[in-house]
């Protein structure tokens, strides 16, 4: 464990935890993708199969645990909470993540580590991660202005990655071995896609102007 | 081999 990755991690669970706070404190999902939260369950819960097999550390197990029913709680609750489903902007909300999971996993099936259903799920929950954020970035920009703690949870998600990016070079330079060129190129990847996002946020703040994001 | 390394990252 480096500092690099538990900031990655700190921030990650900031980001649930502030998604959490926004729904159970204002009782309304608006302008949070359903789709992006079901993406990050299936992300979670594709990667974990190992939860109960392989014990790594206390912490690694802890925090599998909170990821996998944070996820799934946020995905209930937009789904079946009778006061907040009914802000779920539904008619926005309308990216085609099916299409994401399929080519992800497709992917996954050509390139893993290892052709064992294990590693196909690893990599397909690699992959998918990595464009889990699409329906909710697509959400935004037809919802135009952005909420405060939205904003803040897209800013902490992108923010937890961009660590891990720092971990992996960390690594690279640490320690002989380095095998993680799946996680690190996805990253890559995933940490571009919130570019535009930062920029205007970047801007948002400082302007000390409401985020508004260019439809 | 690198497939048999254990993810230790979340």
């Amino acid at each position: 464990m480096n500092i690099f990755r538990l900031a990655g991690d700190m921030t990650h669970l900031i980001s649930v935890l502030v998604l959490l706070l926004k729904i159970y404190a204002t009782k309304s999902c608006s302008g949070i993708s359903l789709k992006t939260q079901e993406l990050y369950a299936m992300v979670f819960v594709a990667r974990y199969l190992d939860l109960f097999t392989d014990y790594i550390s206390f912490y690694n197990t802890v925090m599998k645990i909170v990821f996998i029913l944070s996820s799934l709680a946020i995905v209930w609750c937009m789904r079946m909470h009778r006061v907040v489903k009914r802000s779920y902007d539904k008619e926005l909300d309308t990216f085609r993540h099916n299409i994401l999971i399929v080519v992800c996993f497709g992917v996954a099936v050509i390139i893993n580590e290892k052709f064992t259903l294990r590693e196909v799920f690893w990599a397909f929950s690699i992959y998918l991660e990595a464009v889990a954020i699409l329906p909710q970035l697509v959400l935004l920009q037809r919802s135009g202005n952005v909420d405060n703690l939205t904003g803040q949870y897209v800013f902490l998600l992108g923010g937890y990655r961009a660590f891990y990016i720092l971990n992996w070079i960390y690594r690279y330079f640490v320690e002989q071995r380095f095998s993680r060129w799946i996680s690190a190129i996805s990253g890559l990847i995933q940490t571009a896609l919130y570019a535009d996002f930062f920029y205007y946020y970047f801007l948002s703040w400082k302007n000390n102007a409401k985020l508004h994001l260019p439809a | 081999s690198s497939a048999d390394d254990i993810k230790d990252e979340l």
